[in-house]
């Protein structure tokens, strides 16, 4: 029996529309945070260099990051031209889950990422967001696994021939967290 | 995070988005690549830390 010959079709490539407003939101905890400032001004580079418009706040407290994240999407809402797309950083101490805010508050990620989602944000509905998390997520400390097995491999200053434990991984899940899958 | 240089994950990232051209997640791969092979010195020990990606775009995005 003759088998069938299968050609696969690459894929048809469709990208979002980055005509409209490019929105970004910065909230960063500077408190007990050396090095803050640092970031602050390589973001504000960036999202110059992006056309994104950035608003930063400095030092929020726990209930002032949900203060802000709900102001952005009035802000999104508001809009007086289409928005293309938004982009939020936030940076604190934090814990899996959480981050901490000035006033030493926790507050739960997953209620500042509610926000901006397809029911609660209009403008932003099936709109790209982009959420950039720069906080702890734990106390473990990673040491890192040799790599290179048996090979002779030969090791510099500049290629440690070390890799971080949870790397080249993909996963994937047929829902988001607390959804069921059917 | 360094006290005057700031965060390895946000200089790399800012880095990679200003400087290179690709869909996002291209982009976010360069930046764990980097991360990867750099070495964090604290309290005289090595440490290695990358970054979590996770997506649910439906469509390539370019940012440039």
């Amino acid at each position: 029996m003759e088998e069938e010959m299968i050609h696969p079709r690459p894929l048809q490539e469709e990208a979002y529309d980055m005509s409209g407003a490019r929105l970004a939101l910065t909230l960063c905890v500077m408190k007990a945070r050396e090095g803050s400032e640092a970031d602050i001004s390589a973001l504000e580079h960036m999202f110059k260099q992006l056309r994104f418009e950035n608003t930063t706040k400095r030092d929020p407290t726990a209930q002032q990051f949900q203060e802000e994240l709900k102001n952005f999407q009035d802000v999104i809402d508001n809009w007086k031209e289409p928005v293309s797309c938004a982009f939020v950083v936030l940076m604190a101490h934090g814990e899996e889950g959480l981050l901490k805010g000035e006033d030493g508050e926790m507050v739960k990620l997953d209620d500042l990422f509610e926000t901006l989602n397809n029911k609660n944000c209009r403008a932003l509905r099936g709109k790209p967001k982009i959420y950039i998390v720069q906080a702890c997520r734990g106390e473990h400390r990673d040491l890192g696994e040799t790599i290179g097995g048996d090979e002779m491999v030969m090791v510099t200053k500049d290629e440690p021939q070390t890799i971080p434990t949870y790397t080249d991984t993909v996963h994937v899940y047929s829902t988001v967290e607390g959804h069921l899958a059917y | 995070r360094h006290d005057v240089d700031g965060s390895t994950f946000i200089q790399t990232l800012t880095d990679v988005f200003c400087n290179r051209k690709g869909p996002i997640l291209q982009l976010l791969t360069e930046v764990t690549r980097r991360m990867a092979k750099a070495e964090l010195v604290q309290e005289g020990t090595a440490r290695k830390v990358n970054p979590e990606i996770e997506s649910t775009l439906r469509k390539q995005l370019y940012l440039q």
